[in-house]
């Protein structure tokens, strides 16, 4: 706790000009800080790295940018968030990945895990947002449009389909696709949380039942960076005045745990090389 | 003679400035917290600063108990505190973060900036 030293020159310098903190600020803080900085001892490190490794999404840079811009407007953000008054938008990047070996390329698999969603909100919309890339390979089919499907997982009862221009499909773009039915009866694990989604993407010729190769639309993920990764963009309402500590607490929680998985790991090698002894 | 003795200001010494809005420039990066909060690394949250004295102007909207409060305070300076200057409007920022999942959160967090401050 000594040696993080959050306090920056500034401050210092101010606390040093002006009235010292009140005591009781100067407490509430040190504790949070502690608070903080006591469940991971390589804190600084740890950080930086997290906050690295997590790259937001272009759309979801875009959503801040619009907002703050209407605020400092003075209009009211949450009309903009659309008639569903939202004021929170998460967003899960996929977890799935494609077989590269797998040719053709018929159905795909999204993985999202959304057990972080908390049940303090109330979900009003949910949408899947995919990358397809440009791809040289399209060739434009005398049968009609494409047809995107998709499937929750283990169901053959369509959730969302939508057709694609053959000539849209040559320029690279984002396809979003309604999912929010599979959050009205979504179940939630034994924990209380959230059950992971998945969902499955198949592409038709037209009308027909041809299922298409999804490498010939720029669907394949093998090697995408962050950025391209599709995307569960999840809109919520809060039901009371969020207070900023709690996503504090949420952070202290998640990093504690992370270290008492670490220390129960540690002990199971423990037990393990006792036992070999 | 009562606003001097209520005070007990001496001769040239500076008056505190009435109940008002100031400067609070808050960067999240000295507070430690740009380890989540993506954006804005910092705003101007502004706050309440000054003495809320008899008599107590309009356009700080006291409410009817922060006047009587006033009223006993210039009276009697021991008996009642000045009634408290506060933010009686504040509006929300946005702020993009990331949970503790690693996920990217957009939130409207209501009640960042003192868009007004009164006596209360």
């Amino acid at each position: 706790f000594q040696s993080a030293a959050v306090i920056s020159p500034s401050t210092q310098r101010r606390n040093k000009g002006g009235r010292a903190p009140h005591p009781d600020a100067e407490r509430s803080s040190k504790l949070l800080l502690r608070e903080m900085f006591s469940s991971s001892p390589v804190t600084d490190h740890l950080r930086e790295d997290l906050k690295y490794a997590v790259v937001p999404h272009d759309y979801m840079i875009s959503i801040y940018r619009t907002y703050s811009a209407a605020e400092k407007l003075g209009l009211n953000a949450s009309f903009f968030l659309s008639s569903k008054s939202a004021n929170t938008i998460t967003s899960f990047v996929d977890r799935g990945a494609d077989d590269p070996l797998l040719s053709p390329l018929r159905r795909q698999r999204y993985l999202f895990d959304v057990s972080a969603l908390s049940d303090k909100e109330e979900l009003v919309g949910a949408e899947l947002r995919i990358f397809r890339k440009a791809s040289k390979e399209v060739q434009v089919p005398a049968t009609g449009p494409y047809n995107l499907q998709l499937y929750p997982c283990r169901s053959e009862r369509p959730l969302h389909s939508r057709s694609l221009d053959p000539l849209d499909s040559r320029k690279p773009g984002w396809e979003v696709m309604d999912v929010w039915d599979m959050f009205k009866d979504h179940p939630r694990s034994a924990t209380g949380k959230p059950a992971p989604l998945c969902f499955h993407l198949k592409v038709t010729l037209g009308r027909s039942d041809t299922e298409v190769d999804l490498r010939q639309l720029g669907l394949d993920r093998t090697g995408r960076p962050q950025q391209e990764k599709a995307i569960l963009v999840v809109y919520a309402r809060s039901k009371k005045r969020e207070n900023l500590f709690n996503e504090m607490k949420e952070k202290i929680k998640s990093r504690g745990s992370g270290k008492e998985e670490e220390e129960e790991d540690r002990g199971l090698q423990l037990k393990a090389r006792r036992r070999r002894r | 003679t009562a606003l001097n003795n209520r005070h007990g200001k001496r001769h040239g010494k500076k008056t505190k400035s009435r109940c008002s809005k100031k400067a609070l420039h808050v960067n999240f990066k000295e507070l430690g917290w740009d380890d989540w909060i993506i954006a804005p690394l910092d705003y101007e949250a502004y706050h309440c600063e000054g003495v809320c004295d008899f008599p107590l102007r309009s356009h700080l909207e006291p409410t009817n108990h922060a006047i009587i409060q006033t009223l006993m305070n210039s009276m009697d300076p021991n008996s009642t505190p000045p009634s408290c200057c506060v933010p009686t409007k504040l509006s929300p920022i946005s702020i993009l973060y990331i949970d503790s999942g690693n996920n990217v959160v957009y939130k409207q967090y209501e009640d960042m900036v003192v868009e007004q401050c009164g006596c209360r």
